[in-house]
């Protein structure tokens, strides 16, 4: 089986100001595939606590459409992770 | 020919073995192999015994790798053997440690999944047992342990990412891990796990925000551990329960050790605070695991003096 990849995947951050913004998150949570990196699952993430996830290229459009219409701050740590899988080999075998 | 191991690269599990086999061949007065159990996919567990080999000795139980994903913490394990075996003799802290201690190095934790990150799925987090009942595979082994397993909601969907199994201890590796440390048990003093990322030092409780009886110990040499590790390249780190810092957790490791009896118990959350995450570049390796090696050591030498 060929190695899944990431192409064009993001890796969202984002930081809710409180429960209504905690919870937009978790129903997004419930339509869209999100792979909670920080804290490691949906239940998890509450007001004032940094949240990062990584969605797939389909689904960042929306995702980030949903954070702006509801004014949430964010920030796309990753653009592209599988650029970053294959940077990450970034030293050279002796 | 699983090809050449390297302290500055991410090494397979292939390479991993190996490495194994030649730390054990090159240093046999210090360093020997222990096989603990096998995996679902029929994979080794082997627990590095590092120290001159007197079971009485204190010692200190370290593992990587429980979450596969989370390549950076097998790669300080394989790190911390190295360091340990060549600066004996040399340097006074460590020959100290190792006259006087044993560390007990599982290097990964998680083989089967940590195979699957490197052939099939680089974000894999679980290990690869079938589940019944359901397609989706693995079983968050930092969620398998008995400590307060089962007592939050969210954890029993065998799809999720922190699926806590079909009972406390219900996988291989953890069985295999608990069984090793209850039988060595009179003379571990110090548990430490390693993932990453968010650079954080985090003690018991996580399955309950009740401080544990010595947190001002456990705060004290949380502290100790994260100002040595600042003192190499002033990375930071915060310490505190888990609890606290995080969220709360059932049926993790920590918590597990510590109600077990091992009064010291601490999980590192290494490198980065999100910029890379998951995937730290290898240009990192060395400096994150020279500034943990640090705390480790001072985390150590505080056992050592004050663990009874």
């Amino acid at each position: 089986i060929a190695p899944l990849r990431f192409d064009r995947e993001k890796v969202f951050r984002v930081k809710p100001q409180d429960e209504k913004q905690a919870n937009i998150i978790k129903d997004l949570a419930k339509t869209k595939e999100l792979d909670f990196w920080y804290p490691d699952a949906t239940h998890h993430v509450t007001a004032n606590k940094m949240v990062d996830f990584r969605v797939s290229e389909n689904n960042s459009q929306s995702i980030q459409s949903a954070l702006e219409q509801n004014q949430m701050h964010y920030e796309i740590l990753i653009h592209d992770l599988q650029k970053e899988i294959e940077k990450q080999f970034d030293v050279k075998e002796a | 020919i699983p090809g050449r191991h390297s302290y500055a690269k991410y090494n397979n599990w292939d390479k991993i073995v190996v490495w194994t086999e030649k730390m054990m061949n090159k240093h046999p007065e210090m360093v020997s192999r222990i096989k603990i159990g096998m995996t679902v996919e029929d994979n080794p567990l082997y627990v590095l015994q590092v120290g001159k080999q007197d079971e009485r000795k204190k010692s200190v139980f370290m593992n990587c790798g429980i979450h596969a994903r989370e390549w950076i913490s097998p790669a300080f394990c394989q790190w911390f053997v190295y360091q340990a075996t060549k600066s004996y003799g040399k340097n006074k802290i460590m020959t100290k440690l190792l006259d006087q201690m044993n560390f007990y190095v599982l290097p990964v934790f998680n083989v089967d999944g940590y195979i699957w990150s490197w052939t099939q799925n680089r974000m894999w987090r679980k290990n690869r047992s079938k589940n019944p009942n359901s397609r989706c595979i693995g079983t968050d082994l930092n969620r398998n342990f008995n400590a307060s397993w089962n007592s939050l909601p969210n954890t029993n969907n065998p799809c999720s990412d922190t699926y806590h199994g079909t009972a406390p201890e219900s996988e291989r590796e953890t069985k295999a891990v608990t069984q090793f440390i209850r039988s060595h048990l009179n003379s571990i003093k110090a548990y430490i796990t390693f993932h990453s990322y968010s650079q954080m030092l985090l003690f018991p409780y996580g399955y309950t925000s009740e401080l544990t009886p010595n947190h001002e110990d456990l705060a004290k040499v949380a502290k100790i551990g994260t100002d040595a590790l600042a003192t190499h390249y002033e990375t930071r780190y915060i310490y505190d329960p888990m609890a606290s810092i995080t969220y709360p957790t059932t049926g993790s490791s920590l918590d597990w050790a510590y109600d077990l009896g091992i009064k010291h118990t601490f999980a590192f959350e290494l490198r980065d605070k999100g910029k890379f995450g998951f995937l730290l570049p290898e240009s990192q390796i060395k400096s994150t695991c020279k500034e943990t090696m640090l705390a480790v050591k001072f985390i150590a030498k505080y056992i050592l003096k004050h663990a009874s």
